[in-house]
């Protein structure tokens, strides 16, 4: 499960 | 990284270059909205807190320290080079945009996926970009003759948005878990502000017309 605070997007 | 998130990511920075070309080479700024402008460069300092802590990729990094150069740099020609100033549309460009910031931080603080500083940055920045273009949207419908260079570049911002869409859509299917409702309705929001745009701006091109918005 990824993490929400994965802002991996610009 | 899939190749729409790549495309979308490539015509946000060709739309920025395109901004950079007019003002630096031709020296002007006419029909850019500082009030946008203005707006994106905060939109990237509240986006991008975690540029030094939370490393994902070189690629990334690069990208984040592009897009908060250029904003802030756009924002101080148009403000301070003594030859671009003097082409801003001061008195067409009156859009209240600080009335924006403050609904959306309201709204960032309300509606988050986490009650912390970062994460509530993070959002009003989605927030704020998603209406980020609605001062350059009044300015072109006020400006009689777009240039083919400002016209291109609020094409290429709306191109961007709309890739993102097709990014988060393949995303959705090929990443389990990928739910993240806030960027999406935030994201179709924006997008959706340029379907009056990109209509008049396919009939120009269709029609061989100059660009102008019906006010």
């Amino acid at each position: 499960v990824e993490s929400d605070d994965d802002h991996d997007e610009l | 990284m899939n190749i729409f998130r790549l495309a979308g990511d490539m015509t946000h920075l060709f739309s920025v270059l395109v901004l950079l070309l007019k003002i630096h080479t031709i020296k002007s700024c006419a029909g850019v909205s500082l009030k946008t402008q203005e707006l994106y460069a905060l939109v990237f300092a509240a986006r991008y807190l975690d540029i030094f802590t939370n490393y994902i990729s070189l690629y990334n990094t690069v990208m984040k320290l592009i897009f908060l150069g250029s904003s802030f740099s756009i924002v101080w020609y148009m403000r301070y080079h003594k030859i671009v100033r003097r082409s801003y549309d001061k008195d067409q460009d009156t859009f209240r945009h600080y009335f924006l910031i403050l609904p959306c931080l309201l709204l960032a603080l309300l509606i988050n996926e986490k009650f912390t500083f970062k994460e509530v940055m993070w959002t009003f920045s989605l927030y704020l970009e998603a209406v980020a273009i609605l001062p350059q949207l009044v300015l072109l419908q006020r400006t009689r003759n777009i240039d083919n260079l400002t016209g291109q570049y609020v094409f290429l911002l709306g191109a961007y948005r709309a890739l993102y869409i097709l990014n988060w859509v393949y995303r959705y299917f090929t990443e389990p878990h990928f739910v993240h409702w806030i960027t999406w309705v935030s994201g179709l929001v924006q997008t959706l502000l340029y379907a009056d745009f990109f209509y008049y701006y396919f009939q120009s091109w269709k029609n061989n017309q100059k660009l102008h918005l019906p006010a």
